[in-house]
This record gives C-alpha cells, structure tokens and sequence, in this order.
C-alpha cells in the first residue's frame, strides 16, 4: 500500500432492494438507524467523517 | 470514500483494499429486517495499484467473484462477471453484476446513466492543490481547485485529509456525484462519479466532463458509462474531453445483468 494508506482505485458496490409501498414510503433503507450504519462501516474499517442529506437520499463521506 | 444510502439503493465506494465486500451480508440483513429484500447487486473496480496489499479473502477479481456469489442469496440468479480491458494494462475495467428471476423483477428506471471516471498522472501543480496546509479545510480545497464549479447546484459535503487528500459527496436533488483524490507524486489517482439521464440537455455531461477534466489534467483517463436504455452518451464523451487534448486510445462495451450496458474508454494526454 502506498506510504499515505491509499490504494487510488476505488472498489464500488451497488445493492438494489424491493419492498412493499409504505415501506419505501417511510424510508425505506434510510430507516437503517445510523448506530446499524456505523457497525457495517466498522467492518469494512470506515468511519464517517462527513454527512447531509435531503429528501432523496443520505451522504456519507467516509475516512480512507 | 464515500457511502450513499436511498430508500431501495445503496452505493459505497471505499478507496484502499476489498473490505467493502463485508458489507454486502449486514446491509442485506438489515434491509430484511425493515421488510426489504435485494433485487441487484453491482460490483466494479478499476485496477489494483498494489495488488499484493490486497486482503484475504479477495485478493484478485477471481477471488472477489468467489465471495461475492457466496454472500448473495440464491435468487439473485442472473450473474456475470467480465474484464474489460483498455489499451493499457493498468486501466482495465473489473465488472460483476447479479440480478434476480422475474419473481422478485421490479421496473427498472431505464433513463439513468452511471459514470465512473478513474484518473492518474495528474498534473503536479494541480495535484499540489490537495495538499492539505494546517488551516486548510475540504471547502478551501472544493474552491481553490474548481471543484465547486463542476456542478454549481449541487450541495457540497467535502473533507480535506491529513497530510494530503480529499474527498467530497455532491448532492443535487435525488442525484449524487463524488470526487477521490490522492495527490502524491508517482501514483496520483482522482475519480470522478456522476449520474445522469437519457433525457437531460445534451451538453449537460459535456460541460460535467470537461471542467473534470480541468481541474485535474491527468495523463491517462478512463471513462465506464453504464446504461439500461441504448443511448450514445459514450459518443459524448469523446466529444467532451478530445478537444481538451485527451486522445481516446480504446472502446470496449459489455452487457451485464440488470446494469444493462457498459461502455468502457480510455484516453491519454496528448501533452506529453
């Protein structure tokens, strides 16, 4: 790995999810409460250093 | 890196190795335990810049591949792995795609593109711009390098990180854009990743492109367009950054499971 930690290119992943209307309508995944968020990054050893949102979707900027 | 999360869509992007790859289990669990379920999973990657730092279980795109079927449930059936290769070895295009039978099928929004641009050899006096001073913070860095006038709508959420390096997360109605950056001399890298529609003004991607391609000037480029609905946006492409003395060196194109289409191009500076 380089001197900085960084490996450049980046790996992306991309899940989809269905479900029943009023389940979308409340929020769908943005229901995942943000302790569930963090316990996912800590395996994939990120934490988040930055966020907003609007009414469409969660931002998370992530270290590494 | 960055992690993006919409009501049936979530999208994390993570630079150094493969342990985004752990995520997929508990992302599905959690969605299960909100009455969701996956219908699609999409998994892409430029290349390995240190491929033997890469960890244990994953260490090469064969072994991604292993562990990604095994941690996707069985109705997700339609499943297609693929390299798409450039003229370069060091940009190739890794793509795994997995879709669900026509039991679980929903409607597909056929209008939107992805594109995922992965840049090195940046310009050196550009690259220094990302180093980061004592007082210097994200949205110091978004301005000073033109990285806010990319998309001028859009809600900025950017980070500057310690000794050099940033990231940023564009949002912009219900679309997101990103920027990675890591700047050292001999392995500079920045990606750039947008969405955009069919249906948008022609010249929307052009303008998005060009002032990428500004604020960067990296020496070899790669273009993945991935589209549902047969568009020629990657013409587009060509159109957008030649002019800004870019030659495009390779075209490939794939089909893969639900991600639809995938036009991969590269290009190098014709500076040098």
């Amino acid at each position: 790995m380089a001197a900085s930690g960084f490996e450049g290119f980046e790996k992306r992943l991309e899940l989809h999810f269905s479900g029943d209307d009023p389940v979308i309508g409340m929020g769908g995944l943005r229901q995942v409460d943000f302790d569930s968020i963090e316990e996912v990054l800590h395996a994939v050893q990120c934490t988040v250093v930055s966020a907003a949102g609007n009414q469409y979707f969660d931002s998370y900027v992530l270290s590494e | 890196s960055s992690l993006f999360v919409y009501p049936t869509k979530i999208i994390i992007k993570t630079c150094g190795t493969t342990q985004l790859l752990k995520s997929i289990r508990p992302f599905i669990h959690y969605a299960c335990e909100i009455g969701l379920i996956i219908t699609e999973c999409r998994y892409t990657r430029g290349n390995y810049i240190f491929p033997k730092a890469q960890p244990y279980p994953h260490t090469n795109f064969k072994e991604e591949i292993i562990y990604l079927q095994d941690q996707l449930p069985n109705h997700l059936c339609y499943r297609k792995a693929s390299v798409m290769p450039s003229k370069f070895t060091s940009h190739s295009w890794h793509v795994f795609s997995a879709s669900c039978d026509k039991f679980y099928s929903v409607p597909i929004s056929n209008d939107l593109y992805t594109v995922e641009i992965c840049m090195t050899d940046l310009d050196r006096v550009l690259a220094r711009k990302f180093f980061k001073h004592p007082d210097t913070t994200g949205k110091q860095m978004t301005e000073i390098t033109g990285i806010g006038d990319i998309n001028s709508n859009a809600l900025i959420c950017d980070f500057a990180f310690d000794p050099c390096g940033y990231s940023m997360n564009g949002i912009d109605g219900d679309r997101y854009s990103t920027i990675h950056v890591t700047p050292e001399d001999g392995f500079s890298y920045a990606s750039f990743e947008c969405v955009g529609s069919i249906y948008d003004d022609r010249d929307d991607i052009v303008k998005v492109l060009k002032k990428v391609v500004q604020v960067f000037r990296p020496g070899t480029m790669s273009v993945s367009i991935t589209c549902t609905s047969s568009s020629e946006i990657w013409s587009r492409i060509v159109k957008a950054v030649e002019p800004l003395g870019m030659k495009r060196r390779s075209c490939t194109v794939d089909e893969f499971p639900a991600a639809g289409t995938v036009v991969f191009q590269s290009f190098t500076s014709t500076r040098k």
